[in-house]
C-alpha cells in the first residue's frame, strides 16, 4: 500500500484516542461532544487533507480493529474478547458515521466516503477470508456493518436525505459480499440481511417499495448459495443451522411483507431446489395484503365464484425474454400463433435439455418460464374471445398442444420438472392459477398413460404431506382431483398400490372433505 | 427423479468454511448497541428458567404490571431502548412527571397552592437521583422526600 | 427439509408485525425491549 511514512503509527495513536474519547465523552448514541474535539485533531494531522490520505487511514483503523480480534483471540475465547473489540469497532463505525454526517453539505461527498468505508471493509474482508481460510472471524466484520448501519439509519435529517444511497450502498456491499463468495461470513450476512432494522429499512420504511428488488436480489444470493446443499437434502449441521435461520427469515417476511414474496416468486422458483418442497410452499402461500382466501375446503367452491380469478397475478419479471435463445422462442411464438413449424414439438424436449447426466438434464428456469409464458399467452387469447378459461376452451389449442407433448414426450426427471413448474402457478386466487388448475386437471384426465396420472398425483401429494403452509391453489385443485368424479381419481390402481399409501390418500380426503 | 448430485470442489471449500464459521455464531446482542449498564451477556441458566422473553413483555400492559421502583430502575439503566420509552410512558399514565432540567420523576403530593406560569407550588414526593447517580447495585434502595 | 415452522419461534397468529422485534435468524424468541434501540425524547438521554 505504500502508506507514507509514520501514517500507521500516526493512525493508529488518533484511533486510540477517539476510542478513548467514545468510550468517555458520550453515550451509546450520541458523541457529538467528542467529535466537535477530535476533528481538530484529525485535521491537524493532516488525515482529511485529501481523499487518498483518508482512505488510508479508515484502511489503517480497519486493518487495527481487526488484528485486534485476532490477537485477542489468542488471550481466549471469542466471548471475552467481545466486548474490547467492539469498543474499538463501535468507536470506529461511529467515527466514520459523524464524518459521513459532517463532511460537506451536498450528499455527493457523504455518500462516496460511505461507499468508500463500505469498500474498504469489503475489501480486507474478502483478503482476510482468502488469507486466514477457516481462522477466519466474522464477528468483527459483522458488528462494523451493523453498527454503521444503525449509525446510519438514525432520525436524523442529514442521514433522511441520503437514506435510498444508504440502503443502496449497503446491498451493493452485501451482494459482493455474498455467501457463494465468502462462505466463511454467510452466517453474519444472514444476520444482517435479516436484522429487523434491516427489514424495517428495506420492505417497510423505503418508500414506493424501491429497496425490493435490491433485497430479493440478496435473498436470491442466500438461495444460490444453499443450492447444493439443499439440493441433497442431508443437511449437515452448518447447513441445518443456516437453512433453519432462512426459514424464521422468510417467515417473518411471508407474514409481514407477503406483496414482496407474491411479486418475486418467479425468480425465487427458479432458485430454489425442487427438493426443497417447504421452504417454495412457504413462497407460493404468500399472497397480497388486501386479499381474503376463500376456505379452500369451501364445498362446491369454484373458481368463476372469486372476484380475484380474473385478475393475473404481479408479474416483475420479463418473462418472455427469459426464454432463450431467441431462435427458439421465434419459433415458440409461431407454433403458439400458428401451430407451425411442425417440427417444434419434436425438439422441445431438446431445447429444455442441457446435459445428459441424470438430476441435472434440465434447464430449469428454462421450463419454468415455458410454462408461465405459454399460459399466459392462452389466457390472453382465451380473453380476446371474450371466453374464460374452462375444459373446453382450453382444449385443442396449439398452447395445450405443447403442455400434452411435454407430459407425453418427456422423461420422468423432464416431466417432474415441467409438472412442478405447472404446480408453481397453484397460488392465491388469481387468473393464473384458476387456468393452470384448470391445465393440470385436464393432463390427468386425457393422459393416455398411468405414468402420468400418476406423477401428477405424486407432485401434488408431496407438496401436500410437507408440514404447512400449503398454497391455496395447492388444496383446491387436490380436492377438486379427489372429489370430482370426472377424474375417477380412486379407481386408478396406483391409488391402492400400498395400505399406507391408500390409508394416506383417505386421510387426505378426509381433511379436505 | 430428481437424486442426489454430488458436491462440486468449490461447494466442498464453501463448507468447510461455513462450518468453520459456525463455531463462532453471531448472538443477538452482537446486533444491538453495548449497554453502559446491565450489558446483554448470554448465561447459561437452568433449562427450566424461562428462556425466551414472556410473550407481550414489550407492550404497554405488561409495563402497566410493573412496580414503580422497577420503572424507575428500567428508565434509569436502560437508556435509549423502547423498555425506557415504555418506562416512562407508564409512569406519566400514573401522573408522574419528568423534569428535564433535575431529570427527576415527580409527583403531586397534594393540589399545589398556588400555580402560574413558572411553577406550581406545593409538595411533591420525587424520585432522589443524587441517590441513583452513584448506581450502586447492591444495597440500592429507592428513597422519596417531600419537596415543599 | 421440513420443519413445524410454528415451532421456530416466531409468533405467527399475530396480529401486529414480526420484524420490529424479529430476533434474528438464530434468535430464539423476540427481543427484549430493552434490547431494541428506540427513538426515545432528547431529555431521556440521561447519561
Amino acid at each position: 500500500y505504500d502508506d507514507p511514512q509514520g501514517l500507521v503509527e500516526k493512525s493508529e495513536i488518533l484511533l486510540r484516542e477517539w476510542v478513548r474519547l467514545y468510550a468517555t465523552q458520550g453515550s451509546p448514541k450520541d458523541s457529538s461532544k467528542a467529535f466537535s474535539s477530535f476533528i481538530h485533531e484529525l485535521n491537524s494531522s493532516g488525515i482529511l487533507k485529501n481523499d487518498d490520505v483518508i482512505t488510508r487511514f479508515f484502511r489503517i483503523c480497519v486493518q487495527c480493529c481487526i488484528n485486534q480480534v485476532y490477537q485477542g483471540l489468542q488471550a481466549g475465547p471469542m466471548n471475552l474478547i467481545r466486548s474490547k473489540c467492539y469498543q474499538s469497532v463501535d468507536a470506529l463505525v461511529r467515527l466514520v458515521a459523524l464524518l459521513i454526517r459532517h463532511i460537506g453539505d451536498s450528499p455527493t461527498p457523504k455518500v462516496n466516503l460511505m461507499n468508500k468505508f463500505l469498500g474498504i471493509v469489503a475489501g480486507i474482508l474478502i483478503q482476510e477470508h482468502e488469507l486466514q481460510k477457516t481462522d477466519f472471524q466474522q464477528l468483527p466484520f459483522h458488528r462494523m456493518f451493523m453498527m454503521l448501519f444503525y449509525d446510519l439509519n438514525t432520525q436524523d435529517q442529514v442521514f433522511e436525505t441520503i437514506s435510498m444511497q444508504i440502503l443502496t450502498g449497503f446491498s451493493n456491499t452485501l451482494h459482493i459480499l455474498n455467501p457463494i463468495k465468502v462462505p466463511g461470513f454467510a452466517y453474519a450476512w444472514l444476520e444482517i440481511i435479516g436484522n429487523r432494522l434491516f427489514i424495517a429499512r428495506m420492505l417497510a420504511l423505503a418508500s414506493e417499495q424501491k429497496c425490493w428488488a435490491m433485497y430479493c436480489q440478496l435473498i436470491l444470493d442466500l438461495f444460490r448459495f444453499l443450492f447444493p446443499f439443499l439440493r441433497n437434502a442431508e443437511l449437515a449441521k452448518p447447513v441445518a443451522t443456516l437453512y433453519r435461520g432462512t426459514l424464521r427469515v422468510l417467515l417473518v417476511i411471508l407474514h409481514d411483507f407477503p406483496d414482496f414474496l407474491c411479486d418475486y416468486c418467479y425468480h425465487f422458483l427458479d432458485a430454489i431446489p425442487p427438493n426443497c418442497i417447504q421452504m417454495r410452499n412457504l413462497v407460493l402461500s404468500a399472497f397480497p395484503r388486501n386479499m381474503r382466501l376463500p376456505d379452500p375446503f369451501t364445498a362446491n367452491l369454484k373458481f368463476e365464484m372469486l372476484a380475484d380469478t380474473a385478475m393475473p397475478p404481479r408479474i416483475l419479471s420479463n418473462v418472455g425474454a427469459m426464454i432463450q435463445p431467441a431462435s427458439f422462442k421465434k419459433d415458440l411464438d409461431s407454433y403458439l400463433k400458428a401451430r407451425g413449424p411442425v417440427t417444434f414439438l419434436s425438439e422441445l424436449r431438446t431445447n429444455l435439455q442441457v446435459t445428459n447426466e441424470p438430476g441435472t438434464r434440465y434447464n430449469i428456469p428454462l421450463i419454468n418460464a415455458l410454462v408461465l409464458y405459454v399460459g399466459s399467452q392462452h389466457i390472453q387469447v382465451i380473453r380476446s374471445r371474450n371466453q374464460t378459461p374452462n375444459m373446453s376452451t382450453i382444449a385443442h389449442t396449439s398452447h395445450m398442444d405443447i403442455f400434452q407433448n411435454l407430459a407425453v414426450d418427456l422423461d420422468t426427471e423432464g416431466r417432474y420438472l415441467f409438472l412442478n413448474a405447472l404446480a408453481n402457478q397453484l397460488r392465491f386466487p388469481s387468473s393464473h392459477t384458476h387456468y393452470f388448475s384448470l391445465v393440470i386437471l385436464y393432463l390427468f384426465a386425457h393422459s393416455n398413460t398411468e405414468d402420468v396420472q400418476e406423477q401428477i398425483t405424486r407432485v401434488l401429494l408431496e407438496r401436500l404431506v410437507v408440514n404447512r403452509p400449503h398454497p391455496w391453489g395447492l388444496l383446491v385443485t387436490f380436492i377438486e382431483l379427489i372429489k370430482n368424479p370426472t377424474y375417477k381419481f380412486w379407481q386408478h390402481e396406483f391409488v391402492h398400490c400400498a395400505p399406507e399409501v391408500e390409508k394416506l390418500f383417505e386421510s387426505v380426503a378426509r381433511s379436505c372433505m | 427423479p430428481m437424486g442426489p448430485v454430488p458436491l462440486g470442489k468449490d461447494h466442498q471449500h464453501q463448507f468447510q468454511m461455513l462450518e468453520a464459521s459456525s463455531y463462532h455464531m453471531p448472538l443477538p446482542s452482537d446486533s444491538e448497541r453495548m449497554r453502559q449498564f446491565l450489558p446483554r451477556n448470554p448465561f447459561p441458566t437452568p433449562h427450566y428458567y424461562p428462556q425466551n422473553p414472556l410473550t407481550n413483555s414489550d407492550t404497554l400492559e405488561f409495563f402497566q404490571r410493573l412496580s414503580i421502583e422497577t420503572l424507575f430502575f428500567i428508565f434509569y439503566y436502560l437508556e435509549g431502548t423502547k423498555a425506557q420509552y415504555l418506562a416512562a410512558k407508564v409512569l406519566k399514565k400514573q401522573s408522574w412527571r419528568f423534569h428535564t432540567k433535575y431529570m427527576m420523576w415527580f409527583q403531586r403530593h397534594e393540589e399545589p397552592k398556588v400555580i402560574n406560569e413558572e411553577y406550581e407550588q406545593g409538595t411533591y414526593i420525587y424520585f432522589d437521583i443524587e441517590k441513583w447517580g452513584q448506581r450502586k447495585k447492591d444495597g440500592f434502595v429507592f428513597e422519596y422526600r417531600y419537596l415543599e | 427439509l421440513g420443519f413445524d415452522l410454528t415451532a421456530l419461534g416466531l409468533n405467527l397468529n399475530a396480529t401486529d408485525s414480526l420484524y420490529p422485534s424479529f430476533g434474528g435468524p438464530w434468535g430464539e424468541g423476540p427481543v427484549r425491549a430493552e434490547d431494541i434501540e428506540y427513538q426515545v425524547p432528547q431529555e431521556y438521554n440521561i447519561s
